[in-house]
């Protein structure tokens, strides 16, 4: 599974 | 958060501080790519756009701290540093670059929204984003120690980036595919560098190309 756009990073 | 993602996220700040730290002390932007650094801006102002509807206090400062500084580089390149910018040797064709990251974008986004096609472009330019810097060294075929270390420094940030994936895919199998290609292409793309970086500048040497 993806990380469907939960952008957690830099 | 984890060891691997802070040292990187540090790394990143000490490039920037080392950037901006050799123009404000040499009054000078000789050696660094005018290129690599509006790509830069562009890659944080296309990735951080969520700055509007998230918050979270390490991720959102630190997104200003990085928008804002690279702003900033800017400014001194085009305006106070701008004599010493030699746009001559600043020639590598940045189209191509975004071209292909807008190509990539469109076609493999976690969604088909704007912010997720601009964020996937980010990463995909972000990738990409030294090769003008790296164009421009080997052209010249030298830098100027400080420059080396500012290049080492960008390089070692997403080197880092790769064992905090693998430590957040262990222990949450949080897993972020298009990060991590992307990620790993941008640190190949160092490799060279950091070769020559580690053989010549940490044992005393001027950073000169073979």
């Amino acid at each position: 599974e993806g990380n469907e756009g939960n952008h957690d990073e830099l | 958060m984890n060891i691997f993602r802070l040292a990187g996220d540090l790394f990143h700040l000490i490039s920037i501080f080392i950037l901006i730290h050799k123009m404000t002390t040499s009054k000078s932007c000789s050696g660094i790519s005018f290129k690599s650094q509006a790509l830069y801006l562009l890659v944080y102002v296309t990735r951080y756009l969520d700055l509007f509807w998230t918050f979270a206090l390490y991720n959102s400062t630190m997104k200003i701290i990085f928008i804002g500084s690279s702003a900033y580089v800017l400014h001194l390149m085009t305006g106070p540093f701008k004599p010493t910018h030699d746009p001559n040797i600043d020639t590598f064709k940045v189209r191509y670059l975004i071209g292909g990251a807008a190509i990539l974008a469109l076609l493999f986004p976690y969604k088909w929204t704007p912010a997720e096609v601009l964020w996937t472009f980010s990463i995909w330019l972000e990738s990409v984003a030294i090769l003008p810097q790296l164009f421009m060294v080997q052209r010249t075929g030298a830098a100027e120690t400080i420059t080396t270390h500012y290049i080492f420094a960008l390089g070692a940030y997403r080197a880092l980036y790769i064992p905090n994936w693998i430590y957040r895919y262990l222990t949450s199998t949080f897993w972020d595919p298009l990060s991590i290609i992307a990620g790993v292409i941008q640190t190949v793309l160092y490799s060279d560098f950091f070769y020559i970086y580690y053989t010549k500048v940490l044992q005393g040497r001027k950073f000169e190309l073979p």
